[in-house]
């Protein structure tokens, strides 16, 4: 919540007051603004010689606040083969949708009509191309129309949102993509913007869009004006950022151009998002032409921020970035981004790294969790390949599944990051599995790639479904994207160190596996923090504008990194610089004595000393062993892991392990047997454990070893007693014989075959037969057979075999055996 | 079971040689070249009239003389992709 900015800007454009995610104009308490664009604005940024365009429905050029930036060279009409994009019109105004996201970015300002654009004086184009049967030329065609003059490619559609599609881009789009951020702008990559899908009521995820799930697109989700997550939201891991947009009823909308030259103030869904971020994107590159197209998801990542967006799974990585499956790194910060865009230099080049390929088929259990995991130096043998820092991270795989929907996946970083790559999906019943899906994630952004990588996959039935037909993990491979150099140490030394805190300060430790030599833990500096001042500029700054935290040295800057020393305590060190913190963050505890925050030993998230035995609480992926306070991926012997606290808990005394709960026990102590999931005390033979008197009873005359002392509790038969119908008898009743069974001290009685009254040996070693059937050898045969069958027709019988075919044998074999 | 999908009488074509042999191949197969695909060099757009317009069924015939023309590498029968605005 923020208060009315006095010196806000005034447009006479008629719909200007109710634009309320751009400005506080209205004084009333639901007054947001944390996008941040008018400040983007006041510093001079709106849009100029930027040209965006519009992938939809067509778009109405000469509505008259699109019309003064429309851009006849950034559209065209594939649908209809000419430059004219206009739309269709029809009764139902079908094709108003490109019009809508047109004015959102580039709607003309104080021209008296409608509304102002984020990017009010950007070129503004569109791509007419829903309007038809889209096919995968269609879409090649679309994103490939002219790479080298349009900047930015919005597009707010994509597969169906049905909580059941699987599908993403073709061969062809997939190349139109990859050319144009190869060639797009001169070489500095186009930039695709994407709209991360509508399907929330469906139970839909994003994951499986392959066009917002791309390292190309700008996956971009939507949040209500009260910081909620509307209706329509899908979750997924590739989400970069979130705009605001639509939500309850009581909530309000977006307000743009409409279809006929109208203005609308019901633009909805996801739809709105990326066309707001397409022209705040349009802002930061009239700040610096020179972005890539990884530049500006960089500046993304670094710049949104979680605001008052609500949701259950923020998490902060391993490089310190709050991330979300619902908004991604969070609501985008239009003047943060310009301001960092300025002073941007280009991140280094991208380098790709198929880390792990495993092509093991592997059975995916019902219920419990498929794990697999992959231990790798992120190409560090390859100059060309090598991965230090990480941006995207891609999960190729192949899966069979009788019912899809039912599949949960999680991918987990070195650093414990642990991102849902598919979640479960009700609707979703088709049995085709996935076929090369890559799954992507941005939660891991900056973090170190070298080391452990999880995957696991779990099978989760909605339904009751056959047991016996399991998925398949057929092949998996892990494709790691990001720089062979920090991304940001390119930057003077200033910049560099205060990029540094922000990506290293609460930096979580590899698992000590993961490190090669050089990347061993960097002891932390124990002199104090004297940051290096330019002589003259610290006294101005250090008596007026030092940040709260710094202590009574003075600073040489307004922030927390620029401190000379500091009141409460200092975090990181020299080489990744430092910065003063009232209270140490996750990972790290307080050293009142030096003043400092140090880093708890690894898998501790809070701790009173750096020891492993001082461990308070554990890192996701850890539990904490109570009796010996430490951290442990896996609870010893004699403990199990108890999910919801996430502790070692102790397990019952008879058992040597267990799961879940202290008598759910898996191996018992010597002295104890396993009956029932419990480890009660071994008892003599004939006798049994009674639980109520805790003392050895007597089994039932009939058995040799029993559970209880009725007849029914037999775990083995006494000595001639034959196991028959859940009790042991002295012998097997009619129609039963009694087999030896491996294993088994005792005999089992199995059924003769059906016309046998008795049998020995064997279920066809007839002794008798029932009434109606008359022995022939051991097998008994129905009465009702022929007798005069005549030489020609025995024969026959007989040189076909038929009597040795069960369904013939009642009538041929007594037949021919009569005549010879 | 999943919908079924739906073909139309729009090729994509990878034919080496440059837009002429493009057009030559076009035409020796009953084929019109409406060009090459965005910047996709070697890739073409052809149509063919005599095929139905949308069709649950791939076709064949005279496109398998067209697979197997020495100079196309690839081809693939346009699909009707289904795509919502959002």
């Amino acid at each position: 919540q923020v208060r009315s900015d006095p010196q806000a800007l005034y447009f006479n454009d008629p719909i200007w007051s109710n634009m309320w995610y751009l400005h506080c104009g209205d004084k009333n308490s639901r007054c947001r603004s944390e996008m941040n664009v008018q400040a983007a604005w006041k510093r001079g940024y709106t849009g100029k010689n930027v040209v965006v365009t519009i992938l939809d429905d067509g778009i109405e050029r000469n509505h008259p606040d699109l019309a003064p930036n429309y851009d006849s060279y950034a559209s065209y009409d594939v649908n209809g083969n000419d430059y004219d994009p206009s739309p269709r019109y029809d009764a139902s105004n079908e094709n108003k949708h490109g019009t809508r996201c047109a004015g959102e970015v580039a709607a003309s300002a104080n021209n008296s009509y409608c509304i102002v654009g984020i990017a009010y004086n950007a070129k503004i184009g569109g791509i007419r191309m829903l309007d038809g049967d889209v096919t995968d030329v269609v879409e090649a065609k679309s994103l490939g129309i002219r790479p080298n003059y349009i900047d930015i490619y919005s597009a707010s559609w994509g597969p169906d949102d049905d909580g059941k599609t699987v599908d993403g881009p073709g061969r062809l789009a997939k190349q139109a993509f990859e050319y144009g951020i190869k060639k797009g702008r001169q070489g500095l990559g186009s930039i695709f913007v994407w709209a991360s899908g509508n399907g929330g009521r469906e139970g839909d995820y994003c994951s499986c869009d392959g066009y917002t799930n791309s390292i190309y697109t700008i996956s971009v989700s939507s949040a209500t004006e009260n910081g909620y997550k509307p209706w329509y939201l899908e979750e997924c891991a590739s989400t970069l950022a979130t705009t605001y947009s639509s939500g309850a009823f009581y909530e309000r909308k977006i307000v743009t151009t409409d279809l006929r030259q109208r203005c609308t103030d019901g633009h909805t869904g996801t739809s709105v998002s990326a066309p707001m971020v397409a022209g705040i994107i349009a802002l930061a590159l009239e700040a610096n032409s020179q972005l890539t197209w990884r530049d500006v998801q960089h500046l993304l990542v670094k710049t949104s921020r979680p605001a008052h967006l609500k949701a259950s799974d923020w998490k902060v990585n391993g490089a310190g970035h709050k991330v979300s499956h619902f908004y991604g790194f969070g609501l985008v910060d239009a003047e943060a981004l310009v301001v960092e865009a300025k002073k941007w230099t280009a991140v280094p080049s991208q380098h790709m790294c198929v880390a792990a390929s495993d092509k093991r088929p592997r059975s995916i259990p019902l219920v419990q969790v498929l794990r697999t995991t992959a231990l790798t130096s992120a190409c560090a043998e390859h100059s060309d390949q090598r991965v230090v820092y990480l941006e995207h991270v891609v999960v190729r795989t192949s899966i069979s599944h009788p019912r899809r929907g039912d599949l949960q996946i999680y991918l987990v970083s070195p650093s414990g990051t642990k991102s849902q790559l598919l979640a479960k999906r009700l609707l979703d019943l088709s049995n085709e599995g996935f076929t090369n899906w890559e799954f992507m994630t941005v939660h891991c952004w900056g973090e170190k790639a070298e080391g452990q990588w999880t995957l696991e996959i779990q099978d989760l039935p909605s339904q009751v479904r056959n047991p016996e037909k399991q998925g398949k993990l057929k092949e998996w491979s892990l494709i790691l994207y990001g720089t062979a150099e920090h991304p940001y140490h390119t930057f003077s030394a200033h910049q560099s160190r205060s990029r540094m805190l922000e990506l290293s300060a609460p930096e979580l430790e590899p698992p000590k596996a993961a490190l090669s030599p050089s990347q061993v833990e960097v002891p932390e500096d124990e002199e104090d923090y004297t940051a290096q001042s330019t002589p003259g500029s610290a006294n101005i700054l250090q008596t007026s504008v030092c940040h709260p935290e710094c202590g009574d040295k003075g600073c040489d800057g307004p922030n927390a990194d620029q401190c000379l020393n500091c009141v409460h305590f200092s975090l990181g060190s020299v080489k990744t610089s430092r910065k003063c913190v009232s209270v140490c963050p996750l990972g790290y505890f307080g050293d009142t004595a030096a003043r400092r925050c140090r880093r708890c030993h690894k898998g501790c998230e809070t701790c009173s000393s750096r020891a492993a035995t001082q461990c308070l609480s554990c890192r996701r992926g850890f539990y904490h062993h109570q009796e010996m306070n430490t951290c442990v991926t896996l609870c010893p012997a004699g403990f199990y892991a108890d999910e919801s606290q996430k502790n070692c808990l102790k397990c019952h005394p008879s058992c040597k392990k267990c799961v879940d709960e202290p008598e759910k026990c898996t191996v018992c102590k010597e002295g104890f047997s396993l009956a029932r999931g419990s480890c009660i005390p071994d008892c003599e033979p004939g006798t049994y454990f009674d639980s109520e008197l805790i003392r050895c009873g007597e089994c039932h005359h009939t058995c040799g070893t029993c559970v209880g002392p009725g007849r029914e509790e037999c775990i083995h038969c006494a000595k001639n007693f034959h196991f028959h119908d859940w009790k042991c008898v002295p012998a097997c009743g009619e129609g039963f014989y009694p087999e030896e069974m491996p294993g088994l001290p005792h005999k089992v009685c199995r059924r003769c075959d059906e016309n046998c009254l008795s049998c020995a040996g064997s279920s066809r070693n007839c002794s008798r037969c029932k009434t109606g059937f008359t022995q022939l050898g051991t097998s008994c045969i129905t009465n009702h057979t022929c007798s005069n069958a005549d030489e020609t027709f025995c024969e026959m019988v007989k040189s076909n075999r038929l009597c040795e075919r069960k369904l013939f044998i009642q009538f041929c074999c007594r037949t021919c055996l009569l005549a010879g | 079971p999943p919908p079924r999908p739906v073909y139309t009488n729009h090729w994509a074509v990878q034919v080496l040689g440059g837009p002429a042999e493009a057009d030559r191949v076009a035409a020796a197969h009953g084929y019109l070249n409406l060009g090459q695909i965005g910047n996709l060099e070697d890739y073409y757009h052809f149509y063919h009239s005599k095929t139905f317009k949308r069709s649950t069924l791939s076709s064949r015939g005279p496109h398998t003389f067209l697979r197997m023309d020495p100079q196309v590498k690839w081809l693939q029968q346009q699909e009707v992709k289904r795509r919502v605005k959002r």
